[in-house]
């Protein structure tokens, strides 16, 4: 038996939103620990996970690992039918179940609303991702920072390089109609209210596709933070986490190289 | 013109 159970329908609407663009279908993979899921983008540039860890859920009870092949468009229209304030609770047979069930209850508990999804076999390989590996440089800034940033560059154009070196962060764009280029400086103070924090460990300079960049705005409503984490000719790992260390959505971009 | 890498060659499949 699966079962799970969030206060708020935000949070799981807010995590969907987040992923949705990026990836079709996954296996959502339930486990004791909580629910998770990394699946690859089409053109295999960009590797998305997500964790929603049990303390996440009101209620979370899986008593065997089960996977739950899952179209994120046909979730999302299913989530749309749950108001921001409701319930979500989700129900699944841990045997071969062939669909989830989704229950919405408004905050009085006077009206309930039953779903089903059908669930896909999903043939996906299991990727095994560094864990926190040596990066050369992370960069840690207010979310809505990272918005503004990608948002302006990407409508200049989709090659984005990011320079970072003692204290700085240069983000620039080259594109048909011209370029651009912004720098953003470690904030002084640890009080600031919006605090951005550069560590380095060696200078690095890498260009990424800003389509992805942009993107990856869609999680920014998850997150106060985002952290950008650069080693040369590895892929850009992007983190929003939720409050509480109820989970994250990570992203994982390949970095363009020149030929 | 930069070219875009693949993922595939940075994750080991378990």
């Amino acid at each position: 038996m699966f079962e799970a159970k969030l206060t708020e329908s935000t949070t799981i609407k807010r995590v969907l939103d987040a992923i949705k663009d990026l990836i079709q279908q996954a296996n959502f993979d339930c486990s004791a620990d909580g629910l998770s899921l990394q699946a690859m983008d089409t053109p295999h540039v960009c590797l998305t996970t997500m964790t929603l860890r049990s303390q996440a859920f009101e209620v979370y009870r899986c008593d065997r690992p089960l996977s739950m092949g899952i179209n994120l468009s046909s979730i999302s229209k299913i989530l749309k039918c749950a108001a921001s304030k409701d319930s979500v609770k989700i129900v699944a047979d841990d045997e071969g179940a062939d669909c989830a069930e989704f229950i919405f209850e408004n905050e009085s508990a006077d009206r309930i609303a039953h779903f089903e999804l059908k669930l896909m076999d999903i043939d996906s390989e299991h990727l095994s991702i560094p864990e926190d590996s040596d990066y050369q440089a992370i960069i840690s800034m207010p979310s809505a920072e990272y918005r503004r940033i990608f948002s302006d560059l990407s409508i200049i154009g989709d090659t984005i390089t990011i320079e970072i070196n003692k204290n700085t962060a240069c983000f620039s764009v080259e594109g048909d109609i011209g370029n651009g280029s912004l720098n953003l400086a470690q904030t002084d103070s640890a009080d600031e209210k919006n605090p951005v924090t550069i560590n380095v460990k060696e200078p690095v300079k890498m260009t990424f596709p800003g389509k992805y960049l942009n993107t990856f705005t869609k999680a920014v409503p998850i997150s106060e933070f985002v952290t950008l984490c650069l080693t040369d000719g590895n892929p850009l790992a992007i983190e929003f986490s939720l409050p509480d260390e109820a989970g994250f959505v990570r992203y994982f971009l390949a970095p363009k190289i020149d030929q | 013109t930069p070219v875009q890498n693949d993922l595939d060659e940075f994750f080991a499949v378990c």
